[in-house]
């Protein structure tokens, strides 16, 4: 069987609500060394990858390799009924067509359980390699999501460039352009707003913006979001969860024709 | 169709 206590459920539930308008369904694979989620949206054009080790919960026990098939948008209406400060335990039995979602209040005076119905979905698994980044970019994960979201009410893409100071985003739309810069900043005070750049070599790529707001809706998981590029490669767009794990999205960049 | 080619040619190098 497979059963997994988080305490901090909200957690679980800021997890689902940053992916579920990203994908409609997706299986959640659960083996010995934690919980994952790989599923491209439905273009085809991105992936969203999460992983939330088996140490990162209070309690975990997953006895043989199960994948679990769930409807996102069921999956946060149940997980919406759990209060932002309780606990969340789910169970499922070995060929069991049903999970069971317990959520416990701190004060362990309310106990809800709610049973979702599993569902059978296809999905191949994909390798995700281990690349090399011309540029790496950690910055505060709020500062990202505002960037993409003023840059949206102009254009439709933004261009990512970063040089060895700064992180340049621009934007040109109908109504006229944009231009946004992040200078490096690894203040020591103030950890939370720090902005580093890791770079082998400067890079320029396009990206939709549609999809970089998608992804910022992951920002309450994080106080920094981390971004990788390369020219021709998908951009890493990657939330760290501290000692709980990881949810990264990869978007391919705009290609010239 | 090139952005879905170009995610297919990334996760298939893996």
């Amino acid at each position: 069987m497979f059963e997994a206590r988080i305490a901090q459920g909200g957690l679980l539930k800021k997890v689902v609500e940053a992916i579920k308008d990203l994908i409609e369904d997706a299986n959640f694979d659960c083996n010995n060394s934690g919980f994952s989620l790989q599923a491209m949206d439905s273009s085809h054009v991105s992936l969203v990858a999460l992983s939330l080790r088996a140490d990162g919960f209070e309690h975990y026990r997953c006895d043989r390799n199960v994948s679990m098939g769930m409807k996102l948008a069921n999956l946060s209406k149940i997980l919406k009924c759990a209060g932002n400060e309780d606990a969340i335990t789910m169970k499922s039995e070995d060929n069991g067509d049903t999970i069971t979602f317990m959520f416990e209040t701190p004060n362990q005076e309310r106990l809800s359980e709610f049973d979702l119905k599993l569902m059978d979905i296809d999905s191949e698994h994909l390798g995700i390699p281990e690349a090399e980044y011309d540029a790496t970019v950690k910055l505060p994960a709020g500062e990202f999501q505002r960037i993409v979201k003023d840059l949206s009410s102009i254009g439709d893409t933004v261009e990512i460039s970063v040089t060895k100071d700064a992180v340049k985003f621009g934007t040109t739309g109908d109504i006229g352009s944009a231009n946004i810069m992040c200078r490096q900043n690894k203040s020591v005070d103030k950890p939370e707003e720090s902005t580093e750049i890791d770079i082998n070599e400067p890079v320029a790529l396009t990206f939709a913006l549609r999809y970089l707001n998608s992804f910022a809706k992951a920002t309450p998981l994080s106080t920094h979001v981390v971004l990788k590029l390369s020219k021709d490669l998908p951009i890493v767009v990657e939330y760290h969860v501290p000692d709980v794990g990881r949810l990264g999205f990869y978007l391919a960049p705009k290609v010239e024709e | 169709l090139r952005d879905q080619q170009l995610m297919f040619d990334f996760f298939a190098s893996a």
